[in-house]
């Protein structure tokens, strides 16, 4: 009586679309404008270019008032994409290629796209792509987005010639410029300080053009993709993680079969006799390639000549339960058959199908577990040396899990994978931006949650030519954060701190900044505005601000004293 | 040089469970245990069912201390799963019931799913669901999730019988009790307050039985499925009614040609001269259905004999274009041919295609529409009357969506779709909960938003046994909201108010109440915690807020008054 359905990922997008940050028009406009830029950075970032952003927004009739249709153009000297793959990157939900584990703005797959279905459903005009991976070609689309079933739908696709690499892409839809114009040109001003080998320009509905050039051409290295680190990794990841490493049986067919008679050196048709196979595969074991020795040992456990084994297919070897599972073509269906144990053949197969050792397993899979760490985990988690991560049953696997997570000696994550700004950067930074009398930075060392590392950075910031009242600066893999603040993990943090005990009122002047750069940001919101309180990150800033409230108190009451000399 | 990649709704929402509530142990649990208990209440509400719900929270071992293995259960007496449901209903996500037009807790189809899926990552377990949907039968279920397919997989099925209706569901997940046990039994004891005719029974880690019968036996009648409001229709929603209510063109066969032929009173093989037939149709044009004249419409313009007729398959006709499209089966692709515009056959299947007319199709589609108001309409959007619907143009399109946001004359919503509090139960509800000196409630009238009809209900209480300091609570479609009230939309609207005219103060007794009830909740989170600041909303909650603050006020200075008298 009830009737189910499924739905596609951009209808749910589509119906939820307060999710992703499009709830009107004030703050849709906003929104587009950050997906758009976060997507130009992120393509230059990953490629080693200076980037020269520049943004547009205008009206389409100029005498009409807020809520009206704006045209939105970003244009990048990036590496464009592939004509190829533009009309799904931008055309599909959750279809990108930041999926990865490296930094990055972009994570969910969806932002352009989003904003695309954002643009049409208020405007109902396709979107403007143009893109240029050569510098002499240049790919124009027209795109629609089917919302029901999450795919492009091309309305025009041309060609032409051009002599700048890069992508532009022109989104019409119903913004509130009187509204998010502020809100707008201090996200273009504070991503530019955050990213200042970044040129932005933009060009506002009134007229103004806004330009900051960059401050230098240092580029930082991009973050490199590296292995997860071993702290929180949960029990699924685990599982996929032991499935990848796991032997692949391959297709027996007839050019293999030729191979393997070849290695025996067998001649005419002396296998079909059962007997002096075995006694040929014995002899010439050594000498035998690996993969060879495999399908062998699967063709005595199995009891089967050469003939009969094409005409199955090998689906799984379970070591655990010592059975084989395969396809019969002839039959169409599948067999599963005990082993015998006993067996060398079997004892061979059994070796190749437990995979490595756990110590093997975390050397290989995590970043920075050396054998000398992998043993000491091996003991401090109770398995015996030599555990075969392949015959885990399920409660070991989730015991690992556990034991990932309580284990305090793996090494702090390798942090090429980050780019953080530097105490340098920041503090500079700061200094120029707030002209304060009293400045202190610092860099956690790098840390992880769930497998991933992050590193915190925060600076304070007191009189000078602050004013008066305590704010607050939140970024996140470089992206300035400017809504929701008070949901935030960084504001949580700020709000335990009891601010008397350092001489800071409510209308001091003080300015706190904070960046969290990660391989993952956990946000709570798919308009990525607010992070999650995870744990681990809400202790490293704690941990981050109690150094910097320690240096800011010496400073106050050292200001203090000087105050009291001068009174007397 | 990228690599794209597409991945499933179920793998964006593992990989970002911090979007769902999934942070970290204590807030999952509490999550867990909100998404089981209202599925359980939406199943009850659904059928007029007295809900009966038993939650259980108990370790896996007594005596390890927090975060730890936890098995909830979640067992209600609801109308149950069919079978044939249940494991897409629990193993996948975007997959449920609940995406129709009427007001239920649940929304997204992932609650449940996200719940399994935490559970399964942090201790491997499978869920058990139980369900019996006829009081003999119980289905039992075991299931994991393949979180990279978003599909189930079913461990275990059998069937039991039983004497109960309803469903069981049980999962295995690592939580934090002794952090979010507080939150829970709150949830658990404002759920009851807000849905005074359930039964809920807890049972907790400590061995504690919380029991809360219900104080009414009347059961608010169960929303109506109600067409949408016309106000803040967004263009794709209007393409689709369009296309919905669009002419459908059936496929011609040999069971069709007879019945035709049937209705011209064709002997033999006459059709096939053209003239003849030509004449026959004119002849008889007024006795026939209207489906026979389209058909015979379609193949006189396209100068057909029957035979040819079934050998294509037509596609589309475009009036505003004068084509038609078919697909020719014997080459395997499309034509479309120009039509005569003169033809009377002609006119007759432009009259079929293009639609209704406006007026038409905006009392057929929306509530509340008349002829009368559809004819304002109309006029006030400068459409002249017996525009085609299936004739406009994009810019037409976009233009009717404007003008269904700005046109102030459409009857506010249709209640009956919605099932608000009312303000004797909410006046009687505060009275009792807190026990105040001072009670004012207020329910607003329907209104919408993006077509959505919704009403807000507020109360305010003052001083009796209120403790000191303003407090919040928040309710939206009988839901408690216990997280991230500071970017809630009804937080906002209470921040704006100046509470000093009121002679409030931040150590005031004051507490007030909100509840949104709604088609659709604006949630800005997968977790549904908090409301997004769509502006008529926020109107509605100001305009309530205000009227309340006034009646607050008239009691503050009365009081104040016989304070004055007193002294004197
Ligand atoms: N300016 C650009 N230059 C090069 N590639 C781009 C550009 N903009 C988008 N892309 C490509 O299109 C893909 C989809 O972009 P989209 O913004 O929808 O998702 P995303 O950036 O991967 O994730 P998120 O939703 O978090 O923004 C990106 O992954 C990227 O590969
Ligand atoms: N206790 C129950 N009794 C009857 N049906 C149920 C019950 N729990 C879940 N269902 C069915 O399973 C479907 C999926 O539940 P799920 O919680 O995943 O999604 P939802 O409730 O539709 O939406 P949301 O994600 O907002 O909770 C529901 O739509 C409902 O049809
Ligand atoms: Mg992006
Ligand atoms: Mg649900």
């Amino acid at each position: 009586n009830e009737s189910f359905n499924q739905i596609s990922p951009s209808e749910f997008f589509y119906r939820n679309r307060d999710l992703a940050g499009f709830s009107n028009p004030t703050r849709s406009i906003y929104t587009s404008v950050r997906e758009l830029v976060e997507n130009s950075l992120d393509a230059c970032d990953q490629n080693r270019i200076l980037p020269n952003i520049y943004v547009t927004i205008q009206p389409t009739q100029q005498q009409k008032s807020d809520p009206k249709h704006y045209i939105l153009t970003v244009d990048d000297n990036g590496p464009g994409i592939d004509h190829n793959h533009i009309p799904l990157a931008f055309g599909t939900v959750l279809y990108g290629s930041k999926f990865g584990l490296n930094q990055a703005r972009g994570m969910f797959g969806l932002g352009a796209t989003m904003a695309i279905l954002y643009g049409q459903i208020t405007t109902n005009k396709p979107v403007r792509v143009n893109s240029s991976i050569d510098g002499s070609n240049r790919h124009e689309y027209e795109i629609l987005l089917d919302i029901q079933k999450n795919k492009p739908i091309i309305i025009k696709h041309s060609i032409t010639s051009t002599k700048k690499k890069g992508l532009s892409i022109s989104i019409c839809l119903e913004g509130d410029y009187s509204k998010a114009g502020s809100k707008i040109r201090d996200y273009i001003y504070q991503t530019s300080l955050i990213t200042p080998y970044a040129s932005i320009k933009f060009h506002d509905p009134k007229g103004n053009k806004y330009n900051y050039e960059r401050i230098t051409k240092f580029i930082p290295s991009s973050p490199t993709i590296i292995k997860p680190h071993p702290y929180g990794i949960d029990v699924e990841t685990l599982r996929r993680m032991i499935s990848d490493t796991s032997y692949k049986i391959s297709n027996v067919d007839n050019l293999m079969i030729a191979r393997i008679k070849n290695e025996l050196k067998m001649r005419g048709d002396v296998h079909n006799n059962y007997v002096v196979m075995k006694q040929t595969i014995k002899k010439r074991w050594p000498y035998l390639s690996s993969q060879t020795k495999t399908i062998l040992s699967i063709l005595l456990c199995l009891k089967l000549n050469f003939n009969q084994l094409v005409k199955i297919k090998i689906e799984s070897i379970d070591i655990a339960r010592n059975t084989l599972t395969y396809w019969n073509y002839e039959k169409s269906k599948s067999f599963v058959t005990q082993l015998n144990i006993s067996s060398f053949y079997y004892k061979h197969l059994a070796n190749e199908f437990k995979g490595d050792t756990l110590e093997t397993f975390l050397t290989k899979q995590f970043q920075r577990v050396g054998r000398h760490t992998a043993e000491k985990f091996t003991e401090f988690a109770h398995f015996r040396p030599g555990k075969r991560i392949m015959l885990m049953t399920n409660q070991e696997l989730v015991h690992l899990s556990d034991s990932l997570q309580k284990f305090s000696e793996f090494l702090s994550p390798d942090p090429s994978c980050l780019a953080p700004l530097g105490e340098n950067l920041l503090e500079k930074g700061i200094a120029k931006f707030f002209n304060p009398d009293f400045v202190s930075v610092v860099q956690r060392k790098a840390s992880a949650y769930s497998g991933f590392p992050f590193i915190v950075e925060m600076g304070v910031a007191y009189g000078g030519s602050i004013v008066n009242g305590i704010k607050l600066y939140r970024f996140a893999n470089r992206i300035p954060l400017l809504y929701d603040e008070s949901s935030d993990v960084v504001f949580k943090v700020i709000n335990d701190i009891d601010w008397n005990r350092y001489k800071i009122k409510n209308e001091s002047p003080l300015v706190i900044i904070s960046h969290i750069c990660s391989t993952r940001i956990p946000y709570k919101t798919v308009g990525k505005e607010n992070v999650a309180d995870r744990n681990e990150i809400e202790r490293e800033l704690k941990l981050a601000l109690q150094f910097l409230s320690r240096k800011l108190s010496s400073y106050m009451s050292k200001k203090g004293k000087a105050a009291m000399e001068k009174k007397r």
